[in-house]
């Protein structure tokens, strides 16, 4: 059986916003390790990888791995019924065709549970090596998803490119042209406002920014997003869930034919 | 024009 209390429940809910427009129904696999997710988007473009460590958890008992198939859509649903403070109880049996929510209040004053039906879902599971990256930056959330947000109303697809200089985002449309450039920036005084350029190689790759735009959504996660290129492979977008695990997504650069 | 790649094209099979 699985038994797993989060007390800062609503990070749940944070990252099933942030995936739930691209990717429609998941298994959510867990093991003693916690609770992961990996799926594709419907286009097959761009791939979703979520871990929370079984640590996170105030208290964790998985008797064996299981995975539970879900509506994200649903998922989301039931999970907006949890107050934004509440502690977030999850049960299931290990052959039972349901999941048990349970929110308790941080006062200990309001208890409430739903139970959701899980579904069987076919998914192909992809190993992801460990890459050397080219260039990483680090730079916070908001940020990011400024500029996703900017250059999407210009083009619809962006070049990122890293160089000593920074890591520049150009795109061009009907309108024009437009070019976003960040640049190392150390010595903010808020640890937040802070951005950290790890160039090994100059590297210049094309996305479709509907894409990235849709990884900002899970801006209110984290501070800091970190993109990490590397020559002709997926960017990898990487949101920490606190000190509790991760979400990356991960993007298919667009190859000149 | 650039060329969209699938995703898992990058990725085995696990």
């Amino acid at each position: 059986m699985l038994e797993a209390r989060l007390v800062q429940g609503s990070m749940l809910r944070k990252v099933v916003d942030a995936v739930k427009d691209l990717v429609s129904d998941a298994n959510i696999d867990v093991s003693s390790s916690g609770f992961s997710l990996q799926a594709m988007d419907t286009s097959h473009v761009s791939l979703i990888a979520m871990h929370l460590r079984a640590d996170a958890f105030e208290h964790f008992r998985c008797d064996r791995p299981m995975s539970m198939g879900m509506s994200l859509a649903n998922l989301a649903k039931v999970l907006k019924c949890a107050g934004s403070d509440d502690i977030v109880t999850l049960k299931a049996n290990d052959d039972g065709d349901t999941v048990t929510f349970m929110f308790e209040s941080p006062k200990e004053d309001r208890v409430s549970d739903f139970e959701l039906k899980l579904m069987d879902i076919d998914s192909e599971h992809l190993g992801i090596p460990d890459t050397d990256y080219c260039a990483t930056v680090t730079m916070p959330a908001g940020e990011y998803a400024r500029i996703c947000k900017d250059l999407s109303s210009i083009g619809d697809t962006v070049v990122i490119s890293a160089t000593k200089d920074g890591v520049k985002f150009t795109t061009s449309g009907d309108v024009g042209t437009a070019n976003v450039t960040v640049r190392q920036n150390t010595t903010a005084d808020k640890k937040e406002d802070q951005t950290i350029i790890d160039l090994k190689e100059p590297v210049a790759l094309t996305f479709a920014l509907r894409y990235l735009t849709s990884f900002a959504k899970a801006t209110p996660l984290a501070t800091h997003v970190t993109l990490s290129m590397t020559r002709e492979l997926p960017v990898m977008v990487e949101y920490a869930i606190q000190d509790m695990g991760h979400l990356r997504f991960y993007l298919a650069p667009k190859i000149e034919d | 024009p650039a060329g969209q790649r699938s995703i898992s094209s990058f990725f085995s099979q696990s």
